[in-house]
């Protein structure tokens, strides 16, 4: 455990806090893709079942089972709880079109072909583009309130602080996942436009993310 | 496969 793996989960966990925190508040889940929560939880159903597996600490498994549980709260939020605020008609990014190559490439590029193996790589693989239906939709509306934005930051941060962390293991300890770096970077450049928008606008003091 | 990968992050 270094400081950017430590930074990097809390980032995410802040991130994930923040979102269910807004809708469950505001009771509205308007701007926000249910597409990308539910992907969200697929990734985290389909990484952590080696709680059942193998234990690695009480701070590994403790975060998994928040990470689990927030996921599908946030889920249940948007499409069961709020549902009437659930913004259907923007959320119109085709899941299927991330879902089939991802599948597919889990199975061609992974470490140990069982399924258990199988399933972490899709994971992997997903969660870098999980985020797309999201960015689509407030492409589509044009903007994000500001809570969403902050939202967004901290679920970026969390991978590009897992980057860092990357080359530190790699330098200390000759550690080198070579499927969760190539996905972590993909995963991050998906963010960079937003992070320039976020740093622009949102941290400039303006009320909501309107896009030019 | 005779050992399972370990992930250790999250």
């Amino acid at each position: 455990m270094n400081v950017f793996r430590l930074l990097g989960d809390v980032s995410h966990l802040v991130a994930i806090i923040i979102l269910f925190l807004k809708i469950f508040r505001s009771k509205s889940c308007a701007g926000i893709s249910g597409k990308s929560q539910v992907l969200f939880a697929l990734v985290f159903t389909t990484r952590y079942l080696d709680l059942f597996t193998s234990f690695i600490s009480i701070y590994n498994t403790v975060m998994k089972v928040v990470f689990l549980v927030l996921s599908y709260a946030t889920v249940y939020l948007i499409y069961l709880r709020f549902r009437s605020s659930y913004d259907s008609e923007s959320d119109t990014f085709r899941v299927e079109f991330l879902l089939v190559p991802v599948a597919g490439l889990s199975f061609l590029e992974n470490y140990d072909f069982t399924p258990i193996e199988i399933l972490w790589t899709f994971s992997i693989y997903l969660e870098s583009v999980a985020i797309l239906p999201q960015l689509f939709m407030i492409t589509k509306t044009g903007e994000a309130e500001s809570i969403t934005t902050h939202y967004l930051f901290f679920l970026g941060l969390y991978r590009a602080l897992y980057l860092a962390n990357w080359v530190w293991r790699y330098h200390t300890e000759g550690f080198f996942d070579q499927i969760a770096v190539v996905s972590g970077v993909v995963q991050t450049i998906f963010y960079c436009d937003f992070f320039y928008l976020y740093v622009t606008k949102v941290l400039k003091g303006n009320s909501k993310l309107t896009l030019p | 496969a005779d050992e399972s990968v370990d992930h250790d992050e999250l």
